[in-house]
Order: C-alpha cells, then sequence, then structure tokens
C-alpha cells in the first residue's frame, strides 16, 4: 500500500470520527445532510459485500466495518436519537435523493467490469459515491452558519478522494496491470464537484473567516 | 487485466 492510499484512508477516517465526535460530543447533527449519510450507507453496504466472501487483508476488513459501522450509525443518529434528530435541518435538505440511486443501478448494470452480482453491486456503488455528495453541498450553500466541524468533516471528506487520485496515479506507474477504469472515471468525477467548495474553504482559512458558498 | 484485478481498495 503506498502513502497516497494509505493518507487517503486516514483523512476518510478523520472525517468520519470528526462527524461522529460534532453528532455524539455535541449532540447536534444541523447542517448535515441526512440524505447524503443514507447515500453513503448504501454505498458502504453495495460496496462491502464481498467482506465475508473475499478477504484481502486485516487493514482492509477492518476498515470497511469501520466505514459500514459508522455510517449506519450517523443514520441511525439523525433518525433515531431524541436529541440529535430535533437538531437536523431537514427544510434545507431537500435534495431529491432517491432519484439519483436507480440511474445509478441502471449505470451498474450497463458499465460493469464483469456481469455479476457483487460486479454489478460494486460498480453502482462507484457511481453512487460520486454523487453522493450533492445533497450536503446543496444543504451547505442553505446554511447561513456553517460550523467549523461540518466544514472540517466535508474538507476531509474531499481530500480523501484527492489523495486517491494520487494513490492511482502512483499505482498506474507501479502496478502495470492495475487499471479500473470506472473508479478512475467516477472518483475524477467525484472530486471535482468539490473543487468550488475547496475554493471556498481555503479562501475562508486564509482570511480567517467563518465559510459561507454562494448559493 | 482489469477485469480480473483484486479489489483492494475501499
Amino acid at each position: 500500500m503506498n502513502l497516497f492510499r494509505l493518507a487517503g484512508d486516514m483523512t476518510h477516517l478523520v472525517s468520519v470520527v470528526v462527524l461522529l465526535l460534532k453528532i455524539h460530543t455535541i449532540k447536534s447533527c444541523a447542517g448535515v445532510s441526512l440524505k447524503t449519510q443514507e447515500l453513503y450507507a448504501l454505498v458502504f453496504a453495495a460496496r462491502y459485500l464481498d467482506l465475508f466472501v473475499h478477504f484481502v487483508s486485516l487493514y482492509n476488513t477492518v476498515m470497511k466495518l469501520v466505514f459500514l459501522a459508522s455510517s449506519f450509525t450517523i443514520v441511525w443518529y439523525m433518525r433515531r436519537h431524541k436529541i440529535v434528530r430535533r437538531t437536523y435541518d431537514k427544510e434545507h435538505d431537500t435534495f431529491r435523493h432517491h432519484f439519483i440511486v436507480l440511474p445509478c443501478l441502471v449505470l451498474g448494470l450497463l458499465l460493469n467490469e464483469k456481469f455479476t452480482f457483487r460486479e454489478v453491486m460494486w460498480a453502482f456503488s462507484i457511481y453512487l459515491e460520486a454523487v453522493a455528495i450533492l445533497p450536503q453541498l446543496v444543504l451547505l450553500q442553505r446554511t447561513r452558519n456553517i460550523d467549523n466541524l461540518t466544514a472540517q468533516y466535508v474538507f476531509f471528506l474531499g481530500a480523501y478522494r484527492v489523495l486517491y487520485i494520487f494513490n492511482w496515479i502512483y499505482r498506474y506507474f507501479t502496478e502495470p496491470h492495475f487499471v479500473h477504469w470506472i473508479s478512475w472515471i467516477a472518483g475524477i468525477v467525484q472530486t471535482l464537484l468539490y473543487g468550488d467548495f475547496f475554493y471556498y474553504y481555503i479562501l475562508s482559512w486564509k482570511n480567517n473567516v467563518k465559510l459561507e458558498l454562494p448559493a | 487485466g482489469a477485469a480480473d484485478g483484486v479489489k483492494d481498495e475501499l
């Protein structure tokens, strides 16, 4: 495993920890999109179907379990926890997330590495992950007071995607047989979606002012 | 090839 990949996984892990920290300790999910969190839970459920069938490494298994458990825990907190759920900004989290699941499933059926159940679900999860951040970005645009933890959560999530691209470039030159076009193209699309956010995040950090995204 | 490459990423 190369350094970019490890750094990517770690920033992904940090993003989840930041979000859980906010939800668990502050008992607030203000500014967090439940739609995005539900999509991530679906992404991991679809992608990690191979968890008990295909063993890669202990690291891989543990990380998969962590991402599965954390995504479902976050959804549970936002829907069921009696204090946390009251802080959910339902009025502004209006992205029609169900409507992006079906196109991703169709795309997974059409464009996959092999037409088997697991491969179709894998491709589906890759396409869905690429767009899963959209409800969160829309909610951020509509949020007047974006708190630091929410902004940091999205920042780390975006950083993870950027680092994965560096990881693929590295692997492309060091492992000649390593080519996954589906994850590369979807991954680049996913990273581009963060472009705007990164721009304003860095700007707010440089000028030491609160993050605000223009609508 | 690509199709039989192990999916070792998360």
